[in-house]
């Protein structure tokens, strides 16, 4: 049940073009699967490209890493590239490492294997083909890991220092945020790669989770799991964690060592805004006193597992805030919540705590709609610079039915079709055409006219079959 | 809705995140736009990527091979005027009306429902243990204006403004839930259901003998067709 895909890291939309082979590879047409098998087969074959639109593939005797090799933007191809040559982490011993690391943990250069000056030596790259450059290599079989012979000739030889995969990147939190390169699980387990959906078939298709990094096989944790874990290989076993060392961990050797850590820094949620009066984002950071739901039923205590049993105990989630019964989001669900205190309902939103503004507002104001506005703001609500009004000129959607009462000059914010939200502007961002600007408008400006509905004609919405009740048996 | 009825409502939209669980409400104004409520979304560029857009059926949680069931990828989200707590949601691609899924009308720019005219809300939020609990339910109101709405039920500090309109109080727990915001207060006008409010969050669910407070779609009317242009 293992594809050959395990041993490939895929970067989607990128090509690599080596600056000095001109030519064109040859692109095999097959499925990707199979391609994967075949430059496995192959010892020179480092990576494979592949054509989503052909279907076929290029196999490639080089990686990113090499001399005079690009990776280039093409959204019709997928790069796959052998880990062993692009981990910059070891996996076991490191005896399938094929990285370009080539200093000893105290900076000394390394010798290149294929000579015996400072240092005559066995290891011919003739018999030991993984033998390139001056790259750490573990040969023997080291239990200690990579190294090599320094260029040093007092030093015959050292340790590279490379970090095992399961230390390179350590958990903070429940590792929610790990992006490191595990694919083994706890027990040995390979992992199932995310985008495929065997040899289990799961929910969490990684175009699905964008946020989520679900990249080849390496283990995550998607839905706020204990820690994170991956599907295995084994059809008879789902799912299992993996190991990974906690950075709480490396803290305390380090601390041992005489380097000091802020351990409330580390025991923040990264990439998280703490807020306390309201909430930001899923609010996963909000930290405030809100105990009810919406509807104002009181939430269970998170320390309590009555009436309802669940999974989120404050001390498994260090990191979430978990105190009392207050409202909080340690799952990413859309917004703060809890667990009620109603058997029938299990848990539900805390809506009621709003959502920070995350306006940018600029001093000054607009009359009006701010048709009049003629000042220097250039910035939406959210910070996002304006296009310049001339880049638009010729494709303006509106119709504008008179001159323009202020001159559309630059990127300023103007208002040139009498917008009642006020200043607004074409955005340079791909995302969002236009927005309103980052001016409010002036104390007491806003009145509502009240408009007739005799007038009102609709004709294709608003229309649905209400069926009579039909009297029954 | 706490109290209401199961009902017909082939505009109301159950809007689903990555695990298909409904968590908020929305209307169908266009084939491929739905509008909701900013409260719903954790933020105005949140990539939707994985999240749907269900209609056309009466349960919470219709069975996949549902005919009439018609689920469709939001691929964008657009945030509403700072003030107006809408947002409006793009579809990945225009769903087919028929009997099931119908588009409900915008009002006119800056319209002022009249009082007494009859309205609706629907969705499939929490029931209160008021029953139902599976399929869409609706409760109707009457609309009362601002300033019987300020005059008679609310605090000189906590006064609805004029982006917000209120419905008059019953004397049973009846209204919107957890689960239903973002979804219609739609009014019959001229034969044809308007959408004049959007549920939004407030605290309490239905509580008897006090007004329901929704943002005003009216006034937004021309963000609204300025985004769907643009």
């Amino acid at each position: 049940y293992r594809s050959a895909l395990n041993d490939y890291q895929r970067s989607k939309g990128l090509e690599l073009v080596h600056m000095n082979e001109g030519g064109v590879k040859q692109e095999i047409l097959a499925d990707i699967q199979i391609c994967a098998k075949q430059c496995s087969d192959l010892l020179d074959c480092r990576s494979f490209d592949y054509n989503w639109k052909s279907q076929s593939c290029r196999l490639l005797p080089w990686t990113q890493n090499f001399a005079n090799v690009l990776l280039q933007r093409n959204v019709q191809y997928d790069l796959y590239q052998k880990k062993d040559y692009i981990r910059d982490c070891v996996v076991g011993h490191g005896i399938t490492y094929r990285g370009t690391v080539s200093k000893t943990k105290n900076g000394r250069t390394c010798q290149h294997w294929r000579l015996k000056f400072p240092h005559d030596h066995k290891f011919s790259p003739t018999h030991w083909p993984e033998l390139e450059e001056n790259y750490c290599r573990n040969p023997d079989s080291d239990p200690e890991g990579l190294w090599c012979y320094t260029t040093d000739k007092n030093i015959r030889h050292q340790y590279c220092g490379i970090k095992k995969c399961e230390d390179a990147v350590c958990l903070t939190c429940n590792g929610e945020d790990y992006r490191g390169s595990v694919d083994r699980t706890e027990s040995g387990k390979e992992c199932q790669r995310w985008d495929l959906q065997a040899p289990h078939t799961h929910p969490y298709k990684p175009e699905k989770y964008p946020d989520k990094s679900l990249d080849d096989n390496y283990c995550r944790n998607p839905d706020s799991s204990e820690r994170p874990w991956c599907y295995t290989t084994d059809p008879n076993v789902e799912k299992e964690f993996c190991q990974i060392t906690k950075c709480s961990k490396i803290m305390e050797v380090e601390g041992e060592q005489g380097i000091t850590w802020d351990w409330a820094e580390k025991q923040r949620l990264p990439n998280v805004e703490t807020t306390s009066t309201c909430f930001k984002e899923r609010g996963e950071g909000y930290r405030g006193k809100a105990n009810t739901t919406t509807s104002g039923i009181p939430c269970q205590r998170w320390d309590s597992q009555t009436p309802h049993v669940h999974r989120f105990l404050p001390e498994k989630y260090p990191c979430k805030g978990l105190d009392e019964n207050y409202c909080r989001n340690p799952d990413g669900s859309e917004a703060p919540w809890c667990f009620t205190t109603l058997p029938g309902m299990r848990m539900a939103y805390c809506f009621q705590i709003k959502r920070c503004t995350d306006d940018v507002v600029e001093p000054g104001c607009y009359h009006g709609n701010g048709e009049l506005y003629n000042g220097r703001v250039s910035k939406t609500r959210k910070g996002i610079t304006c296009r310049k009004w001339e880049e638009k000129r010729n494709d303006l959607e509106l119709s504008l039915d008179q001159p323009y009462l202020v001159p559309l000059e630059g990127n300023y914010c103007r208002n040139p079709d009498r917008d009642s939200h006020g200043p607004w502007c074409y955005t340079m961002d791909p995302n969002t055409p236009f927005d309103y600007c980052a001016i409010k408008p002036c104390e007491g400006e806003k009145v509502l006219t009240i408009e007739g509905a005799e007038n009102i004609v609709f004709d294709s919405c608003g229309k649905r079959n209400d069926r009579s009740s039909q009297r029954t048996r | 809705i706490v109290g209401g009825m199961p009902g017909n409502s082939p505009w109301t939209v159950s809007l689903r995140n990555r695990q298909g669980e409904h968590f908020c409400g929305g209307s169908l104004v266009k084939e491929n736009w739905v509008i909701s409520t900013r409260q719903c979304f954790s933020s105005c560029d949140a990539d939707l990527s994985g999240y749907q857009a269900v209609m056309g059926t009466l349960f919470k949680n219709p069975s996949p091979d549902d005919p009439d069931r018609q689920s469709v990828p939001i691929s964008k989200i657009v945030c509403g005027p700072s003030d107006s707590s809408l947002v409006m949601l793009k579809l990945e691609r225009p769903v087919t009306l028929n009997s099931r899924v119908a588009l409900i009308c915008l009002p006119p720019e800056r319209y002022i429902v009249p009082e007494a005219t009859k309205c609706e809300i629907a969705g499939w939020g929490d029931t209160g243990g008021t029953g139902h609990d599976n399929v869409l339910k609706i409760a109707i109101f009457h609309i009362i204006s601002n300033d019987e709405c300020n005059k008679n039920y609310r605090s000189q500090r906590n006064k609805v403004l004029d982006n917000e309109m209120c419905t008059k109080p019953v004397p049973v727990d009846v209204g919107a839930c957890e689960g239903d915001y973002g979804g219609p207060l739609a009014c019959l006008t001229h034969d044809c259901w308007v959408l004049e409010g959007v549920i939004v969050p407030a605290r309490g669910c239905g509580k008897k003998n006090q007004p329901a407070i929704f943002t005003r779609v009216s006034v937004y009317v021309d963000w609204i067709n300025k985004v769907m242009k643009m």
